[in-house]
């Protein structure tokens, strides 16, 4: 007997208030998403596996500049990006993940890396990218990741001084 | 933040998550890094979980595993789990954000203490549906 399928997918979170977007972004926004969760599903729908569905997903989201993950990633204080992945398989609770990650195109292809390729759950910054480059997965120059948009919003967040406030209520409109 | 979670034909779920952080982010900060056990977990004995938000929150809470706790050794079911956690110990904290949730047999809740997520899901009878807005 076979389990029925399902899956969910998620760009992040926040004050994201009717109006914030047009009405043309809106449809962007919608047509990623459901381009992202196909990827997926039409795995799932031809008996393939969990691990590879929600993989699949997040490297479209990752592809995406609308998310803030591979391209359009945020830009750190000191103006690049640092990528941070994890995935997990519910089969064996194997895990991989990695933090601070600079040159992988796609930072969830790095995790799985960590979990199928190396004896350690984590890696982190240098080191995560000295075993990425090891892996035969593709490698992006750091400024890959830029768009307009992520540069405006980290522009104005500098000009207003200090750092992120991350107390309750003091977080960006939209965050995660 | 963007994740996945998933259930297959032959009943193993999995669960994946990606992000840039915070904005202006300093000091190799890694508040927003989905940890194992905070912003991603998969366990077939009781639900996979991805997680967006407010990390540092969700680190301090252990958010994703809490859901899959309370679902294995309480019994309680995916949704009451996700509420119990999203909008009871998360939001307690002061954190917020949201997470999308599946079971091993195939509930799906997306869960989330803020105006918005977004966010897809497919439904039991196989339809895929996208949404922003709380109220979408």
């Amino acid at each position: 007997m076979t389990s029925p399928i399902a899956l969910a997918i998620h760009g992040g979170a926040g004050v994201l208030t009717p109006g914030l977007l047009s009405e043309s972004d809106e449809n962007d926004v919608h047509e990623a998403l459901l381009r992202a969760i196909t990827a997926g599903h039409r795995i799932l729908e031809e008996g393939g596996s969990s691990l590879d569905a929600v993989e699949a997903c997040v490297i479209e989201l990752e592809e995406c500049p609308w998310f803030n993950a591979g391209k359009g990633a945020v830009f750190t204080h000191d103006g690049d990006h640092e990528l941070d992945a994890a995935i997990m398989d519910g089969t064996n609770c194997n895990v991989g993940a990695i933090a601070g990650a600079r040159y992988i195109r796609n930072p969830i292809r790095g995790a799985r890396a960590v979990m199928e390729k190396s004896e350690h759950a984590m890696l982190i910054s240098q080191g995560a990218d000295r075993f990425l480059a090891d892996q035969q997965l593709p490698l992006v120059s750091n400024d890959w990741f830029d768009t307009p948009l992520r540069r405006r919003q980290w522009q104005e967040q500098k000009q207003q001084g200090g750092p992120v406030n991350l107390e309750p209520g003091h977080t960006e409109k939209k965050f995660g | 933040t963007v994740g996945a979670v998933a259930l297959d034909r032959d009943g193993h779920v999995a669960a994946a998550t990606s992000t840039g952080g915070i904005t202006n982010k300093r000091y190799g900060r890694v508040g927003d890094t989905p940890l194992i056990g905070a912003g991603t977990w998969a366990d077939d004995r009781s639900a996979a979980i991805s997680a967006t938000g407010h990390g540092e929150y969700f680190i301090r809470a252990a958010v994703a595993h809490d859901i899959a706790a309370r679902c294995r050794y309480l019994g309680v079911n995916l949704h009451e789990a996700c509420q119990q956690v999203v909008h009871g110990e998360l939001k307690t904290l002061g954190g917020q954000g949201g997470v999308i949730a599946i079971a091993p047999d195939g509930e799906t809740q997306l869960s989330f203490n803020t105006p918005g997520m977004y966010r897809a899901w497919r439904d039991r009878d196989g339809r895929l549906h996208t949404a922003i807005h709380s109220e979408d």
